[in-house]
């Protein structure tokens, strides 16, 4: 563990935390993807099949509890829960998702470490991973002005990727042998894939404005 | 087979 993984991991529990808070302070969803939640949800279950198997320490346990129920309780209460369901930008949140887990299977069929089922789906993984925010960011974009906390969600978001690709130079460098290239370009496309949204960001807190997305 | 990396990451 090294502090841009830990800080990595915990700008991504914040981002996590944040949408909790967001739709159990304000009972409403509005302008977060839920097809972008399913395909997070998906992201946790078919990486971490490794959760009964290979212990690895109580962190990364716990971590990945957390991860998997918090991803299916958030898609549970979007489709469910009576007031939050009824926030649900249902026609804005139109992007066609199922693409996207149909490219990353096909391309983690490609490409992988090991031709082995459950390094298939971590690759899969990786690649859905890296293009799951493509639904929140489209919805963005539609729905025009972006709440506070919506804005903090998907910016805590961007930014633990790109912790975790100084922590893949960190790694490289204390052990040469150390090579993850397909988390490490995949991260590479994911957090690039942030990078007007950022811009956006980093403009709309120097004018101290809202942050408005062009449409 | 090739060898796989540690998946130690979350």
């Amino acid at each position: 563990m090294n502090i841009f993984r830990f800080l990595g991991d915990m700008t991504h529990l914040i981002s996590i935390l944040i949408l909790l808070l967001k739709i159990y302070a304000t009972k409403s969803c509005s302008g977060i993807s839920l097809k972008t939640q399913e395909l997070y949800a998906l992201v946790f279950l078919t990486r971490y099949l490794d959760l009964f198997t290979d212990f690895i320490s109580v962190y990364n346990t716990v971590m990945k509890l957390v991860f998997i129920a918090s991803s299916l309780a958030i898609v549970w209460c979007m489709r469910n829960h009576p007031l939050v369901r009824r926030s649900y930008d249902k026609q804005l949140d139109t992007f066609r998702h199922y693409f996207l887990l149909l490219a990353s299977f096909l391309l983690a069929l490609l490409l992988h470490e090991k031709f082995a089922f459950q390094e298939v789906l971590w690759a899969f993984s990786i690649y859905l991973e890296a293009v799951a925010i493509l639904p929140q960011l489209v919805l963005l974009q539609r729905s025009g002005n972006v709440d506070n906390l919506t804005g903090q969600y998907v910016f805590f978001l961007g930014a633990y990727r790109a912790l975790y690709i100084f922590n893949w130079i960190y790694r490289y460098f204390i052990d040469p042998h150390f090579t993850r290239w397909i988390a490490c370009v995949s991260g590479l496309v994911q957090t690039a894939l942030y990078a007007d949204f950022f811009y956006y960001y980093f403009i709309s807190w120097k004018n101290n404005a809202k942050l408005q997305l062009p449409a | 087979g090739a060898r796989s990396s540690p998946k130690d990451e979350l």
